[in-house]
């Protein structure tokens, strides 16, 4: 049950996939779990469904675990997920928010990373598919998207950590987001959640050029990593990906942005090296909840900005 | 299971463009296998560079002879994956 499970450790794919059981089972009338696809080792990709009805609502989309050896991502969504279900009907935010839009949460985002992960190499980031013509496996599955594929700050290279792969949506992780969110029609904001270096950011990644909403984005940003930090103080630096790290082709917000999401935002959690992507587990519940308020900035001003 | 004993992770400053083009280049070189968790990026913004224990002394003579400063963030990898294992493990049986 929800009551056994461990928030404050990090989890086995199965044991994460088991658990969204649990939480569909807890809360059937708002949570359900639906498949978007299958990985390139033929896993499930699950994708978890906030909604208390109506048909075709505008909706949120939230990533995490996309590159797999983020683990406090993972370990962030699980918690965020249930924080979602718990405070629906008690906190009137949340519920104002469930009652008007749909949230979709996919929480593994590359479910074969990240078992590979666990079973043979901690610090796989990529997904796990073969590469012709070499012996390198796996594409990044943050470069593989088709906005400025394959430019500046992607490698063409199958060997490196940045490969972006043969063509874009070549990843069928990628591939399974695009026509969700392209089907869905209705998608106003997505949520992209990586570690580490505590950054937020938004487009674009591509090119140096401002995104159009680049003020409302950028206000949006501050008072996002304002009230994370009011928490506990927990300091974030935010802008546009080009501007805040470096340039970046193929990622997942510029391809949402670039397909009409307005609200794409990108997270980079704690830390800001001490442990880097070996984050103590101790850390999950202190990064989740000061996440949470700023997630929350996000999806309110979605809510009221109606566009 | 791939083991990450003696790894370390290096956090890199690089003080101008030739340095960080010489960063990049050292990423490429399939000999010594490491793996950038932070990219370098700009002159100034650390960036922190996982090396394999057996690549260490090369990466370590590599940047002091291009005079660019470093700083060991992680000592040893295989350490902090044993605790995160240790830590799971007992996780586990408590949940049971």
């Amino acid at each position: 049950s929800a009551g056994t499970f461990d928030f404050a450790s990090y989890h086995t794919l199965d044991e994460i996939y088991d658990w969204l059981d649990t939480l569909v089972a807890n809360h059937p009338g708002l949570v359900s779990k639906i498949q978007i696809g299958e990985s390139y080792e033929k896993r499930p990709l699950y994708v978890l469904k906030f909604s208390t009805g109506g048909s075709n609502r505008p909706a949120i989309w939230i990533d995490t675990g996309i590159h797999s050896r983020e683990w406090v991502t993972q370990a962030t969504g699980v918690w965020t997920a249930n924080k979602l279900a718990e405070e629906y009907g008690r906190d009137p935010s949340i519920t104002s928010i469930l009652d008007s839009m749909d949230i979709f949460f996919e929480i593994v985002t590359n479910p074969d990373g990240y078992a590979f992960t666990h079973s043979s190499n901690r610090m796989w980031r990529k997904t796990r598919s073969i590469n012709a013509g070499s012996s390198c496996v796996g594409v990044d599955p943050n470069r593989n998207w088709d906005a400025g594929f394959g430019g500046a700050g992607s490698s063409s290279s199958p060997c490196s950590e940045t490969y972006r792969g043969p063509y874009a949506h070549s990843e069928s992780e990628v591939k399974s987001i695009v026509d969700f969110i392209l089907g869905h029609g209705n998608v106003k904001a997505l949520i992209s959640i990586h570690s580490y270096s505590q950054m937020l950011m938004f487009p674009y990644g591509y090119k140096r050029t401002p995104a159009p909403d680049y003020q409302e984005l950028n206000e949006l940003a501050k008072k996002a990593v304002d009230d994370l930090a009011a928490v506990y103080g927990t300091e974030y630096t935010y802008g546009s990906i080009v501007d805040t790290i470096y340039v970046a082709s193929g990622t997942t917000v510029d391809w949402a942005y670039e397909n009409g999401v307005k609200y794409s935002y990108t997270f980079e959690l704690r830390d800001t090296g001490r442990y880097g992507f070996l984050l103590p587990s101790s850390q999950i519940i202190p990064t989740a909840t000061e996440t949470w308020p700023a997630l929350l900035d996000i999806i309110l001003h979605v809510q009221q900005h109606p566009y | 299971e791939q083991l990450f004993v003696g790894d370390q992770v290096l956090r890199v400053t690089a003080s101008n463009e030739e340095q960080i083009a010489l960063l990049r280049a050292l990423g490429q070189r399939e000999d010594l296998q490491v793996d950038f968790w932070r990219d370098p990026t700009k002159p100034g913004r650390p960036s922190d560079l996982r090396v394999p224990f057996p690549s260490l002394q090369a990466v370590k003579i590599f940047l002091e002879s291009h005079g660019i400063s470093y700083s060991i963030m992680i000592e040893d990898v295989q350490q902090l994956l044993d605790e995160e294992k240790k830590t799971m493990m007992l996780a586990r049986g408590r949940e049971r």
